[in-house]
């Protein structure tokens, strides 16, 4: 059962007690981490329920807290996945999505199944060395998203096999970007 | 020898080929060029002096000089450029780097840093700032925001209802920065939307720094007993990453562009995935 009373008790305590600004004790700061932590936990239990509503079937949805760092083992590991937007804002938002990933070419289509544009760039060394050895990906995945009010889209991206001549190509731009 | 810059439709940046650092940034709507320069700089932590024994800490900012040192004069730099996005690679020091992004289409320059662990090998606690500075004539003017709601113009060295008597140069001139912070003159404005609330002044006329991490070796004294000292999952200090976001526009542009972001950020768009594709995709 989803619930968003955890993370809203969570975010109370921890903006009534002035959490972010360090004011507390470590052993206190790690007990908010903790609540917090936890109240997302259990909100994403209620996003996976709400977009099942939405789409009309359950999912496996996967959340990736770490996409910061280039950290996500879905994206990373799989041929084959969708990316799902929500955008909580009552006008349609451009955005470029990046996902860490484990390729050189794909093919990423829009909600209406049309290919869009999308490159492939080398993780920086500056992110790997904080990712220690949870990177999976070497790269990143990038493209253009146009969310819809309110609402939701999903992105569909699959890993297309190359011939030696565009493989040789695209290790040759990554190399150059390295 | 020859400068790196990226470019979009909106925007030019230029860097300065012997520091590595931006040099310009022009606005290719508007023709505004404004020369800019942003480092990372650190505060040298006060432990107490003659005039005052009040220490850095947790609830007190107070370095014990007014100048902050830069990490370094000048970065190591490598270029990405894509059609979709270009970026200007910047190795600081070996706990600080910084990523200078623009996407294709977008009317603000991302800043992207990645600060820490903060080393504490020299017995100094740090607090490190980002600072931007401009020939812009602001004569000590900045505004910061409340939420995103009202903007507040700040005076340096001056209060609205009394009459100030300044004993901490730096301190007494950083404000709350939950959203924006900006400086302006008669034609143009520097505009940083930040990620999260950050600490913000404008010491200098026309520049502007906002605070992006402290590590400190001492208690100020004020009831957590403890100094701002966090080791991290790795013991060896937090490592802190976000970003700012640039607009570089006329002043009477300006509050149509950050206003308008900031919402972008403040309701960031929620990323989910799924295993497998599926046809026909969804949009609802």
């Amino acid at each position: 059962k989803g619930d968003s009373s955890m993370l809203k008790r969570a975010m109370a305590v921890a903006q009534h007690h002035d959490a972010v600004s360090g004011t507390e004790k470590q052993h206190v700061a790690n007990d908010y981490a903790k609540r917090l932590a936890g109240g997302w936990d259990s909100c994403q239990i209620l996003i996976t329920n709400a977009m099942a509503s939405l789409m009309g079937r359950k999912e496996h949805f996967v959340f990736c807290n770490l996409l910061n760092i280039s950290v996500c083992q879905l994206t990373a590991t799989s041929s084959e996945f969708r990316v799902i937007l929500y955008n909580s804002l009552g006008r349609n938002v451009q955005t470029y999505v990046r996902v860490p990933v484990s390729g050189l070419v794909f093919n990423v289509t829009d909600p209406s199944g049309q290919n869009i544009p999308n490159e492939v760039v080398p993780i920086s060394n500056f992110t790997r060395a904080l990712s220690y050895d949870e990177t999976l990906a070497n790269n990143e995945l990038l493209f253009q998203a146009s969310v819809p009010p309110l609402g939701f889209c999903v992105y569909s991206v699959t890993k297309t096999s190359v011939d030696p001549l565009q493989r040789t190509k695209a290790e040759q731009e990554l190399h150059r970007a390295k | 020898a020859v400068p790196l810059q990226i470019e979009n439709k909106h925007l030019h940046v230029l860097f300065d080929p012997v520091t590595g650092l931006i040099s310009k940034i022009e606005n290719l709507d508007s023709g505004i060029t404004l020369p800019i320069t942003q480092n990372l700089y650190w505060y040298k932590a006060s432990s107490g002096n003659a005039d005052n024994p009040q220490a850095s800490g947790a609830y007190i900012f107070r370095p014990n000089h007014s100048e902050p040192i830069p990490i370094a004069k000048a970065v190591q730099t490598h270029l990405v450029q894509n059609t979709l996005v270009q970026e200007v690679y910047q190795n600081v020091s070996s706990w600080c780097s910084q990523v200078v992004r623009l996407y294709a289409g977008q009317k603000f320059l991302e800043l992207e840093w990645t600060v820490g662990p903060v080393p504490l090998d020299d017995d100094y606690g740090k607090e490190i700032i980002s600072r931007f500075e401009t020939p812009l004539a602001t004569e000590g003017i900045f505004y910061t925001d409340s939420n995103g709601r009202e903007i507040l113009e700040r005076r340096k060295d001056s209060r609205e209802t009394w009459k100030l008597s300044q004993t901490e140069p730096v301190a007494g001139n950083y404000y709350p920065v939950n959203s924006r912070i900006y400086i302006k003159d008669e034609k143009i404005q520097l505009t940083v939307l930040t990620d999260r609330s950050q600490g913000g002044s404008s010491l200098l006329s026309g520049s502007l720094e906002l605070m992006v991490h402290r590590r400190l070796l001492f208690d100020d004294h004020r009831g957590v007993g403890e100094p701002l000292l966090e080791d991290g999952a790795y013991g060896k200090g937090l490592i802190v990453r976000g970003s700012h976001r640039l607009f570089v526009d006329s002043v009477e542009a300006s509050a149509d562009l950050h206003r308008l972001q900031a919402q972008v950020e403040f309701m960031a768009v929620q990323t989910v995935f799924a295993p497998g594709v599926e046809s026909p995709n969804h949009q609802k």
